[in-house]
């Protein structure tokens, strides 16, 4: 122990394994939304479950799309189609990745339900949406109607809100969006207007999404996708002027457990602060000052300016923390050196600190604390491990390849 | 840049405040 504190934790190596049942957590509050994990037994069986090296890699590929947003290099302008006389451009972007987590919501009048990813990385939401004019893939849910929605109705091209998309077209009057993500997955449809339901308790006119009429890629049975990003047309921006511009989410620990999506004030009445940073580079990501880590009681011996020069961002749709070189080769070896009880096990992907756990039901490792401005935040076991197997349980770091990024 | 994934967020109530302009953590927030 350090200063009363534990410097080790341990933890059961079955805990941090998920069961093959669902156990969903009690909803902390009646107005928020069950999160899971999307390939978990507590989603609905989802079209294709990808093994953990294919979502390391697809990771992988997120955090590459990441970082060229920051570093505005670009791929390059594309063009998405609707039909083929109706083209607008769309500028490559976000790599989707394993698209984790879901939550169940409603559009239209009567309500429809339709389970879509959520993502503070993106933006603009949308579903898919009958008649499909040219494209849509399988999904869950029975494809939402527009015709049977009383409240539904598409958005002119010379609304604000038409004008204010960064990727737009117009069909006639009626205004197209367009939105195409890093592994080449696209949306086009109508930019469309209708009530939102978030919970039975926080139901929303005039909610702006896309419609979408050409959907193609790697969205794997979601109905679309809904942005949790700083832009006006993310569903927090769009609820801010009824629950204010907040909102907060827990994501469990395994796929066999839920959590929560909460838009309004905290649920939590003890939350510690760090300050959110906004940085011109990627206006509508979130960053976050991370200032320094703590490995079993011991400050790595890295100034902040690691951290500090090239930023920080945090992200609900990325799975493994990246590091810059340096932080994350001081993070290994500390770990490592604690480590040294257990045998290493092979390397998976991005993960190059594993170990077999086979003989053990109980492990012991170095607290693991993430230094952030005004704040410090103590990581549980699940969210210092990756784990494939008892045999291949590896620490869910990784770093990024050169210290520029 | 460095990025903070979910599997470090997983447990905490993670809050996104756009009004006051920071982002909290609450541990223990859900199993």
């Amino acid at each position: 122990k350090a200063n009363g504190e534990s410097t080790f934790g341990a933890v059961r190596i079955t805990s941090l394994v998920p069961s093959l049942g669902c156990s969903p957590s009690k909803a902390p509050g009646h107005s928020s939304l069950p999160v899971v994990q999307r390939n978990g037994p507590c989603a609905a069986k989802s079209v294709s479950k990808p093994n953990h090296l294919q979502s390391l890699a697809q990771d992988s590929l997120r955090v590459a799309s990441l970082q060229e947003i920051v570093s505005g290099v670009s791929r390059g302008n594309d063009t998405v189609l609707l039909g083929s006389q109706i083209s607008i451009p769309a500028r490559s972007g976000l790599y989707l990745g394993t698209g984790n987590y879901v939550i169940t919501v409603g559009f239209g009048t009567p309500t429809k339900s339709q389970t879509v990813i959520f993502d503070t990385g993106s933006n603009v939401n949308w579903i898919q949406c009958k008649p499909c004019l040219v494209s849509c893939y399988s999904q869950q849910e029975p494809l939402f109607d527009p015709l049977l929605s009383s409240t539904y109705r598409n958005v002119t091209c010379a609304a604000s809100a038409c004008l204010e998309l960064t990727s737009r077209g117009c069909s006639g009057t009626t205004c197209l969006y367009g939105v195409t993500y890093g592994d080449g997955s696209s949306t086009v449809g109508f930019l469309a207007i209708d009530t939102f339901t978030l919970t039975s308790t926080k139901v929303f006119s005039n909610f702006i999404f896309g419609c979408g009429q050409n959907n193609r890629g790697l969205f794997r049975g979601a109905a679309g996708l809904i942005g949790l990003g700083r832009s006006p047309y993310s569903l927090n921006s769009q609820t801010a002027s009824s629950l204010g511009n907040i909102f907060s989410y827990c994501l469990p620990s395994t796929s066999s457990s839920t959590g929560y999506l909460n838009i309004g004030n905290p649920l939590r009445t003890t939350v510690a602060y760090t300050p959110m940073i906004t940085d011109s580079r990627a206006p509508t990501l979130y960053f976050i000052d991370l200032v320094g880590i703590t490995v079993g009681g011991t400050r790595l011996e890295l100034s902040p300016t690691v951290f500090q020069s090239v930023g920080t961002i945090i992200d609900s749709g990325t799975v493994i923390t990246r590091l810059p070189p340096a932080a994350y080769s001081a993070l290994r070896t500390a770990f490592r050196a604690a480590m040294t009880q257990y045998p290493l096990a092979p390397a998976a992907s991005i993960l190059d600190t594993c170990y077999d756990f086979r003989n053990s039901a109980t492990l012991t490792y170095p607290v693991i604390k993430l230094l952030y401005t005004n704040l410090e935040v103590t990581l549980p076991a699940t969210g210092v491990f990756y784990v494939i197997s008892s045999a291949q349980v590896c620490l869910a770091f990784a770093g990024n390849s050169d210290s520029s990024q | 840049i460095g990025i903070i994934g979910n599997v470090q967020q997983r447990t905490f109530e993670v809050t996104h405040d756009n009004i006051a302009n920071r982002i909290g953590f609450s541990a223990g927030a859900c199993s």
